[in-house]
This record gives structure tokens, C-alpha cells and sequence, in this order.
């Protein structure tokens, strides 16, 4: 079962075409692993993106030199996924 | 048995059971239709709504994207006000009485177990090519409209990846064939998550459809019924245009194939979760859609084409 332990979801704010294309260009990049949630579209529409914890630092770093707007939406995508096992777990020994 | 909680998440086969048992509840109304299976012989099955006779139909489906877990979610709580509330609800006994309605809770049931078992972050199918290292197809850009276009990768890894050919995908294409085989389909709605929007076509191209006004009213009015339960806001418009430019969808190849409302629905987004959206959500996230589809329906059933 893959795991997710330290996985973030950024929540990232592009201000101008310029930034889009940055992400963009970011999205392409097969390696960093990432899984956007909700893409790239136009400036100030949230986009929403699952950063694997190896590549937290790299992304991070990239969208703070390109200047980009950037919130933490998720801590740890593994603790929410535990839990909502824990519910459905839960769930089933009621029923 | 009757106690099943419409407010948790489930595993495939809790859904499907229940769905044996919304049939055995209802034989009169709702029946089990199999139009065909996955790409791992799970059976795709649809509800069938139907008070008799051939009537012109509304298509409804849910979780072609299997991490959306709030869709599928919604569809069978949607499935089971439905069939309980034929003859006591006014609104769903007259749309009975004049129209079917199908209704497919879990369309990529292969992700949707993957989901729950592999990676709670799965979308695609989950198809293998010989060669190929990568798994599954996007299986919403994998439809015959504006194939492999603009918004969908080439690129096997890639969670958009539009697969080798249009309807390669066996989940994709067993809709595809039961729509044809029907022939009497008047509405053709999915349901997704998350991001609060109500689209309709085009998505692989940013002109505007012949029916533009008419379906941005619908879409309009569709979306403040929704807000007026919670206040949650839907945002509308073409796929393209107002949203993003996405080829290969399937509310653009139902259009295109002369379904003229073809809708697709973003459920609710608490800006935190995601598709983690929390079990406790379930409820006022069906209940809100509900509003919104029976707008749609609603008209539908009073505009015949």
C-alpha cells in the first residue's frame, strides 16, 4: 500500500501569466512526482498540489524564488488519510 | 439489511450491495442494469429508474475519477432518496412518470477499489499496455471529442493521460455503446469533485456551443439552487472558456452525439481537504447537489427536444 507520510498539499496563489507558466512548467517536471489537484489556469484562481515530502524542499524553494503566493492546505496528507480510515474502520464494526 | 450508513465511504462491494438492496426494496421502480464490466471484470452497473414503458432518459454517473470519493458518495444516497421518495415527493414522481433514469454510482469501479486498497490518490483507470510501464487511462479524456486535443497528455504517467485511441477505455466505451444502444437520452450529467463548479460544453475547444444561452440559464439556476441550502457557491460556464481547456470529455462527446444538456458538476470544496473531504460532509454534499440536479431535471423534463 503506498503511503503518503509527510506529503503536503500546497495551496499556491499565481498573481500574473508569468507564474502560471512557472507552475506550468513545474507540472511538467516528471521527477518531482507531484500530483496536481487543481491545475494551472488564470491569475488568482488557487491551485491546489500534492507535493510529495522528497520533493518538498526543491518546490518550496522554486515557488519562493519565482515569488509565488503559497499556503500549506494539507500537513500531512498520511495523518488525514489515517484517520479517515480509522472512520470507515469504525463504521464497519458499528454496521 | 437495511441500516447501511449513506454517511460514511464505503468499499465497492458495501456500495454495490446496497445497491442489490435498493433493487429489492423497490422492484417495482428501480431495477439492476449491467452494461458491461472493467478493465478487471468488475461489473459496471446502473440503476434503472423506471415506472414502465420506453421513455426518454436522463443519464447520471459518478467517480469516473476514483478518488472523488464524495461522488460516488452522493450518487447512492441520491439513488436512495430516489427510490423511497417515488409517490411521496412531487417532484420525483412526475419526472418518473414521464421520463427514466439512469443512474451509475461508481463508473471506474478498478479505481475506486485501488483507491481503498493501493493509493487513496488514484484517479484513472487502471489498464495495462504491454510495454508500457505506467497504469490507467484518464478515463475523462478518453472520450471521442477533440481526442488527444488540448488539456490531455500523451504521456502514459501522466494523471491526464488520454490513452492509445478514443473509447479505449472498456469502462468508457460500455457507456458509450449503452447510450448509442438507448437511443432516447435527453440529459447526460457527471458528477465530480472538488472545486464548486457546474460546467457544460465545450471543454476541447473555447467556442461556444449553439445552445450556449439556454445552458448557462439552466447552469445559472441550477447553481443557486444549490447555494440556497448551505450557501455553498458554484461557479458556471463552458469548460473551456471559464474553467480550462480540457479534450476528451465526456459531457462534450454526449453533446456533440446531440445530447443538448450535458452538464458536468464539481461538488463542494472546503478549501482544506480535497478529496479527503471528511465522511461528516457526505450529507449537506448530497443533499445541496440534489437541489442542483433537480433543477436541471426539472427542466429537462419540461423542455422536450
Amino acid at each position: 500500500r503506498e503511503t503518503f507520510v509527510g506529503d503536503q498539499v500546497l495551496e499556491v496563489t499565481p498573481k500574473n501569466e508569468d507564474q502560471i507558466k512557472n507552475l506550468l512548467e513545474l507540472e511538467a517536471e516528471e521527477d518531482l512526482q507531484l500530483d496536481f489537484w487543481k491545475s494551472p489556469t488564470t491569475s488568482g484562481e488557487t491551485v491546489h498540489v500534492r507535493v510529495p515530502f522528497v520533493s518538498l524542499q526543491a518546490v518550496k524553494v522554486f515557488l519562493e524564488l519565482q515569488g509565488i503566493d503559497y499556503s500549506i492546505m494539507i500537513e500531512d496528507v498520511q495523518a488525514l488519510l489515517d484517520e479517515e480510515k480509522e472512520e470507515m474502520l469504525l463504521n464497519q464494526r458499528e454496521r | 439489511n437495511g441500516n447501511f450508513n449513506f454517511e460514511t465511504y464505503h468499499t465497492l462491494d458495501e456500495i454495490y450491495q446496497e445497491m442489490d438492496h435498493i433493487v429489492a426494496e423497490h422492484p417495482g421502480l428501480v431495477s439492476k442494469v449491467n452494461i458491461g464490466h472493467s478493465f478487471e471484470k468488475r461489473p459496471m452497473n446502473v440503476l434503472k429508474f423506471s415506472t414502465g414503458g420506453n421513455k426518454p432518459a436522463i443519464w447520471l454517473d459518478a467517480g469516473i475519477h476514483a478518488r472523488e470519493w464524495v461522488t460516488q458518495a452522493t450518487a447512492l444516497w441520491t439513488a436512495n432518496k430516489i427510490a423511497t421518495e417515488y409517490g411521496k415527493d412531487a417532484f420525483i414522481t412526475s419526472l418518473l412518470d414521464q421520463m427514466d433514469l439512469f443512474l451509475l454510482p461508481v463508473t471506474n469501479p478498478d479505481g475506486y477499489v485501488f483507491s481503498h486498497t493501493s493509493n487513496r490518490m488514484w484517479r484513472k483507470t487502471r489498464s495495462r499496455v504491454a510495454g508500457r510501464a505506467c497504469v490507467g487511462v484518464d478515463p475523462n479524456r478518453n472520450w471521442d471529442a477533440g481526442f488527444a486535443g488540448p488539456g490531455a497528455s500523451n504521456k502514459p504517467c501522466s494523471d491526464s493521460y488520454h490513452g492509445p485511441s478514443a473509447n479505449s477505455e472498456v469502462e468508457v466505451k460500455s457507456i458509450v455503446d449503452f447510450i448509442k444502444s438507448h437511443g432516447n437520452f435527453k440529459a447526460f450529467i457527471t458528477i465530480h469533485s472538488y472545486s464548486q463548479l457546474l460546467m457544460f460544453p465545450y471543454g476541447y475547444k473555447c467556442s461556444k456551443s449553439d445552445t450556449f444561452d439556454e445552458l448557462n440559464q439552466v447552469a445559472q439556476q441550477a447553481a443557486k439552487a444549490v447555494e440556497s441550502l448551505y450557501g455553498t457557491k458554484y461557479r458556471v460556464g463552458p469548460i473551456c472558456s471559464v474553467i480550462y481547456q480540457a479534450s476528451g470529455g465526456s459531457i462534450d462527446w454526449a453533446y456533440d452525439y446531440g445530447i443538448r444538456y450535458s452538464f458536468a458538476f464539481e461538488l463542494r470544496d472546503t478549501g482544506r481537504y480535497g478529496f479527503l473531504l471528511p465522511a461528516k460532509q457526505i450529507l449537506p454534499t448530497a443533499q445541496e447537489t440534489w437541489l442542483g440536479l433537480q433543477s436541471i431535471m426539472e427542466y429537462v423534463r419540461d423542455h422536450p427536444y
